[in-house]
Order: structure tokens, then sequence, then C-alpha cells
């Protein structure tokens, strides 16, 4: 564990925590794409099966359980509180989860390291973080006056990826055999993603704007 | 297996 990788994971950690902390202080998921979250679920899921057949830590165990868990209630209060879900902006919320579900699916199964479910499951969670975030950025596009928790839990999730992509560096560097490119190309796309909105992040951050994307 | 570096991460 380097300090990049804990960084990263405590970036995303924080970002779910604001998440939830817009979801709880302002009884609302206004802006928040449940099509993104949805999809964060799935990644989780399938990554996460390791769970029951591999121990690498407890930090591990203990983080994947809460990803896991929080990824969860999210989706639960978008759907199911009686106040949240009556903010959910379903009308503008139209990207089509299925465009990118199957590609990624159909990827998995050809390219992978290892013919075995798990491992396929794994690589398709690992194509489909890097691409989850498309309906959350079009929902953004589509929101007027996007709120600064939606705007920094976005910026968040950006930041995350990108501090992985120095630990991936710093890990090449230090450990021998260490070769993921299917992780590494994945992720540099995922964070590439961003980089629209952290230009207009930080050029609302500059101006003393509320954040919007053109 | 080389490969298996990054299942350690999340």
């Amino acid at each position: 564990m380097n300090i990049f990788r804990l960084a990263a994971d405590m970036t995303h950690l924080i970002s779910i925590l604001v998440l939830l902390l817009k979801i709880h202080a302002t009884r609302s998921c206004r802006g928040i794409s449940l099509k993104t979250q949805d999809l964060y679920a799935l990644v989780f899921l399938f990554r996460y099966l390791d769970l029951f057949t591999r121990y690498i830590s407890l930090y591990n165990t203990v983080m994947k359980l809460v990803f896991l868990g929080t990824s969860f209630s999210i989706i639960y209060f978008m759907r199911f509180h009686r106040v949240v879900r009556n903010t959910y902006d379903k009308e503008q919320d139209t990207f089509r989860s299925i465009f990118i579900v199957v590609p990624c699916a159909v990827l998995a199964l050809l390219i992978n390291q290892e013919r075995s479910v798990l491992e396929i499951l794994w690589t398709f969670s690992i194509y489909l973080e890097a691409v989850a975030i498309l309906p959350q950025l079009v929902l953004l596009q589509r929101t007027q006056n996007i709120d600064n928790l939606t705007g920094n839990y976005v910026f968040l999730l950006g930041t995350y990826r990108g501090l992985y992509i120095l630990n991936w560096i710093y890990r090449y560097l230090t450990e021998p055999h260490y070769r993921q490119w299917i992780v590494w190309l994945s992720g540099v796309l995922q964070t590439g993603l961003y980089v629209d909105f952290f230009y207009y992040y930080f050029l609302a951050w500059r101006n003393n704007q509320k954040l919007s994307l053109p | 297996n080389v490969f298996k570096g990054t299942h350690d991460e999340l």
C-alpha cells in the first residue's frame, strides 16, 4: 500500500460520503443519475465476488463491504425513500445503460487474462467502471444550477481514478512483474472522461461562480 | 500468476 493508493481509496470513500450527505442533508437526489449508481453497484458486486474466495487484508475486506453497502443504500434512497425518490430527475436521466453494459460484457469475454467466471466478471467490472460515469455526466449537462455537493461528488470521483494512475506508476516502478494493461487502459480512459468536467469545475471555482456544463 | 497484481486493489 503506497500513499497514492491510500489517497485514492480515501477520495473514493469521501466522494460516496459526500453523495450520502447530500441525500441526507437536502432530502434530495436532484442532479444524481440513478443509472450511474446502478452501474456502480453492478461494478462493486462483480468485482468483489472474491470476498468469499480470497483474503487480502482486513483493510481490503472492510473497504469492499463499505463500498457495497453504501452503493446499495444510495440506490435504496433514490428508488424507495418516500421523500428522496420524488426528487429524482427521471425524465432527464435518459442515457441508455444497455449501450455500455453489452459492449463491456462482450469485451470482457474477448479480452481477459484468464478464462474463468470470476476473472471474466472481474474484467467486466473494470471495463464497466471506466464508462459508468457517462449517464451522470450527461445528466449534469442537462441540470441547471448544479449544487455544490453534486459538483464536488463528481470531482472527487474523477480525482480518485486519477490518483490510482499515480499508484500504478509507483507500483510499476517499485514492484517486479507488476503489469496490468487492462486496468491501466481502462483507468486512463475513465480519468479522461472527466477532463471536460474538471475544466469547467476549475473555471467555476476560479471565477467564484456556480458550476454549469455547456 | 503475474497478472494477479491488481486484484489486491479496490
